[in-house]
C-alpha cells in the first residue's frame, strides 16, 4: 500500500551501478529486489541506466569524447534546444537525432606531399555500431575544425574522398579493394568548422547497415598566396586534426520526438471538454438534472 | 411565480451545505512542478545537456463533476458513481497527465561518440482525470 504523499515509484529512478545506487537519494532508490523494475523503465531511462550499468559492471572506463567534438555538439544543442531542453520549432530540420563519431585511431596514416601542395591525406575508420536500425540517414557531414587563431586569408580547398572495403583478412588496416573519388570545392574563410557534405557518398553504405566505414581523405588547398611558405606551414599544422563524422538521422522509434507527428496529433484530438451526452443524464436521473441546475447556479455565482 | 411557489425556499442555514457538494476539492487534480538536475542522479557523466530537467507531475483529487474541466470521458463519471454508490473497492478516477512536451538530450555514448536526441513525452504539460 502506498500512502498518497510518498513519492510515486515511477519517478525517474536511475538503476545505476551499485556505488552510485548507495549514494542515490533514498526517494530515488527502487525498493529492494525490484530488479524487474528495470524492465519497466521507459526506453530512455533504460538506455541511460544501461549506460550507467554497462560502464560500472564491465569496469571499462567510459571513452571520453574529443573536446573539440564536444564543443561543436554543445553549440549544436544550443541552436536546436532551449536551456530547459525544449526542442526549438525548426521548420527546416526533420531530424530528431544527430550523432558525432570520431575516427578510430589505429588506421591513420598521415603524409603530406609538399610538391603537389597536399595538405595531408589521412585514412579514417569510423565505427557506427551506435546507429540503430530505426534511425534513417538524412544527411552526413565530415567536420573539420580549424584553429582560427592563425591569421589566414581566404583559401580554396579541394577534398578527395575514397572509401575502402573492409578486408577482414588484414589485421589492422584493410587494403584498398576499390575506391570512389569525390572532389568537392569549398572556400574556408576564417571559419572554426568546415563541414563537407558526404551524404550521397555514404548513403549506400549506411543504407546497407555497414557498421565500419573506412575512407581516405585527401586535402589539397590553394592558398591565398602560394609563394608564402610560412603561411603554408601554419595551415598544414592547423588542418592535420582528423575530421569527425556527423550523421543527421530521423529516429522512427516510439520514444523519439516526431515534430510533424505531434503537430498532426495536436490537430487531431485536442483535449477539449467533451459535450455531456444523453447517456450521462439518463444514468444519473434526477440527480443529473439537480447537478445541471446546481451547475447553472454555481456558474452564475462564479 | 408558479415555480417560486412550488420550489420550497431552502432555509439559509442549509444553503452552504447544499452548495458544498458542488465545491471543488481543496487539493484538486492539477499540474505540480518538479525540477531535478542530472547531477543529483549521478547521470551528468554522460548527459551533457540539459543540466536541469522539469518533468512535472499530476497530483490531487478528481472532483465529482469532471467533464467540462478536464475533458474527461463519460466513463470517468460513471466510475465515480460506481465508487460512490455501488462498490467502494472500485478506485475513484485518478489524476494523470493528459499532454506532454518533448525534451532534447545531449549524451555521451559508451563508445565515446556524442548524440543529440529529441525524446517524445518527457515533460507533463496538462492533467486530466481518468
Amino acid at each position: 500500500p502506498r500512502s498518497e504523499d510518498r513519492a510515486a515509484p515511477d519517478k525517474p529512478s536511475g538503476l545505476l551501478g551499485a556505488p552510485e545506487l548507495s549514494e542515490l537519494h533514498p526517494l530515488l532508490r527502487l525498493p529492494q529486489g525490484v530488479s524487474r523494475g528495470y524492465a519497466l523503465l521507459p526506453p530512455l531511462l533504460k538506455v541511460l541506466s544501461d549506460q550507467g550499468r554497462q560502464s560500472w559492471e564491465s569496469g571499462t572506463p567510459r571513452l571520453q569524447p574529443d573536446s573539440r567534438a564536444l564543443r561543436y555538439m554543445k553549440r549544436l544543442y544550443k541552436m536546436y534546444a532551449t536551456k530547459e531542453g525544449i526542442p526549438k520549432a525548426h521548420k527546416s530540420h526533420l531530424y530528431n537525432t544527430v550523432r558525432l563519431f570520431t575516427p578510430c585511431s589505429e588506421c591513420q596514416h598521415r603524409h603530406r606531399d609538399l610538391v603537389t601542395g597536399d595538405l595531408h591525406s589521412v585514412d579514417l575508420l569510423f565505427n557506427l555500431d551506435r546507429v540503430t536500425a530505426l534511425e534513417h540517414l538524412l544527411k552526413s557531414v565530415l567536420l573539420y575544425s580549424f584553429d582560427t587563431s592563425v591569421p589566414t586569408s581566404s583559401f580554396m580547398c579541394t577534398c578527395h574522398l575514397s572509401v575502402k572495403e573492409h578486408d577482414f583478412s588484414s589485421q589492422v588496416c584493410p587494403s584498398v579493394s576499390h575506391s570512389v573519388a569525390l572532389s568537392l570545392h569549398f572556400e574556408v574563410r576564417k571559419r572554426k568548422w568546415v563541414e563537407i557534405d558526404v551524404t550521397s557518398f555514404l548513403q549506400p553504405l549506411i543504407a546497407t547497415n555497414r557498421r565500419n566505414i573506412h575512407m581516405a581523405v585527401n586535402f589539397t588547398c590553394i592558398l591565398g598566396n602560394p609563394q608564402d611558405n610560412t603561411k603554408q606551414d601554419n595551415l598544414i599544422n592547423m588542418a592535420l586534426v582528423p575530421p569527425s563524422l556527423l550523421l543527421y538521422l530521423n529516429d522512427t522509434s516510439e520514444q523519439a520526438y516526431h515534430r510533424w507527428n505531434s503537430l498532426r496529433h495536436r490537430r487531431k484530438s485536442p483535449v477539449q471538454p467533451k459535450q455531456r451526452n444523453s447517456l450521462f443524464a439518463d444514468v444519473t436521473g434526477d440527480e443529473g438534472r439537480e447537478k445541471t441546475q446546481g451547475k447553472r447556479a454555481s456558474r452564475h455565482r462564479r | 411565480e408558479e415555480n417560486l411557489k412550488e420550489a420550497p425556499a431552502t432555509p439559509p442555514q442549509n444553503l452552504s451545505e447544499y452548495f458544498k457538494q458542488f465545491l471543488f476539492p481543496q487539493n484538486e487534480c492539477e499540474l505540480h512542478s518538479f525540477r531535478l538536475s542530472f547531477s543529483q542522479l549521478k547521470w551528468d557523466k554522460w548527459i551533457i545537456a540539459p543540466h536541469r530537467y522539469s518533468p512535472q507531475y499530476c497530483k490531487g483529487d478528481c472532483p465529482r463533476v469532471v467533464g467540462h474541466r478536464y475533458g474527461s470521458p463519460v466513463h470517468t463519471m460513471v466510475q465515480n458513481i460506481i465508487y460512490e454508490k455501488l462498490d467502494s473497492s472500485v478506485p475513484r478516477p485518478s489524476c494523470v497527465p493528459a499532454e506532454y512536451s518533448p525534451l532534447s538530450v545531449l549524451t555521451i555514448e559508451p563508445d565515446g561518440s556524442i548524440v543529440y536526441k529529441e525524446y517524445e513525452d518527457m515533460i507533463a504539460t496538462k492533467c486530466t482525470c481518468r
